[in-house]
């Protein structure tokens, strides 16, 4: 099963 | 205040019809960069950075940083009211609640107000770090679409593939597969027609093709389209914007569990 990650787990809040 | 003066109207047209339907609501930043917005879809999957710079304005003026929360689908309804070669203007006052577009036809005898309603948008303001990228691969950004389009009828998601052999896009759905592969041909006559691939490593990602055919959208902007690859990042499908700046779409990948 592919599993869609998010943006948020990739780039960090600045 | 602020009074950006943009010539070529139907930039921000194509803009705005490019990201509407990925993006319902945004900040849009002002300063002496430039024109800039960085938003998500709703489900944080995808992610628009957009900039124009200053430079790209016939006429400039950004007194101090602002921030204009504006709702997508009325903005671009609004910019819709613009011919297309009309020159429009963006026009706020420091600390007020609307933005008006001024739309100029190209010979001066129509002039038209649009003023538009500004919302209060939370939004958190990602940090993108540069990186290095395994593969990014460069093509007509029409072929990419109708790539994209074609497999769309076929599966939900792509694998791109980038190896020495070329870039490979896959899907699979309930009717069959299919497999499109491009090589590096860049000795085409009309360089907007190579497709160039530029390659550290080999790299394989699965990404749903709803939002790669959304990012599509902003095929009307530009000839060539850049899709950089990596397997610890979202991909960037960037949008060079003429000489003004650019549309930068990133994507999560799908990841096997």
């Amino acid at each position: 099963v592919n599993q869609q990650r998010q943006i948020t787990c990739f780039f960090t809040p600045n | 205040m602020l009074e950006l003066r943009l010539l070529q109207g139907s930039l921000l047209k194509k803009v705005l019809e490019s990201i509407k339907d990925l993006v319902t609501e945004a900040n849009f930043d002002c300063s002496a960069t430039g024109f800039s917005l960085q938003a998500m879809d709703s489900s944080h999957v995808a992610l628009v950075a957009l900039l124009l710079r200053s430079e790209g304005f016939e006429h400039f003026r950004c007194d101090r940083n602002i921030s204009m929360g504006m709702k997508l689908v009325n903005m671009a309804m609004m910019l819709k009211c613009a011919g297309n070669d009309d020159i429009i203007t963006i026009k706020a006052d420091d600390g007020g609640d609307t933005v008006t577009f001024m739309f100029e036809s190209p010979n001066q005898d129509k002039i038209a107000d649009f003023e538009m309603k500004l919302m209060n948008i939370d939004s958190e303001h990602l940090g993108i770090p540069e990186a290095e990228y395994q593969a990014i691969v460069r093509m007509p950004s029409s072929e990419f679409a109708r790539i994209c389009k074609d497999l769309s009828t076929i599966g939900d998601t792509v694998i791109i593939s980038v190896t020495k052999e070329g870039v490979k896009f896959s899907t699979k759905g309930d009717i069959g597969t299919a497999n499109i592969v491009c090589r590096q041909n860049a000795t085409v006559d009309k360089p907007e027609d190579a497709i160039i691939i530029e390659m550290k490593e080999p790299v394989s990602l699965t990404f749903a093709l709803r939002y790669m055919n959304s990012f599509t959208k902003a095929t009307p902007l530009a000839n060539i389209v850049t899709i950089s690859l990596s397997s610890e990042l979202p991909v960037v499908v960037e949008y060079k914007i003429a000489e003004m700046g650019y549309i930068r779409f990133y994507l999560a990948p799908k990841i096997e569990e």
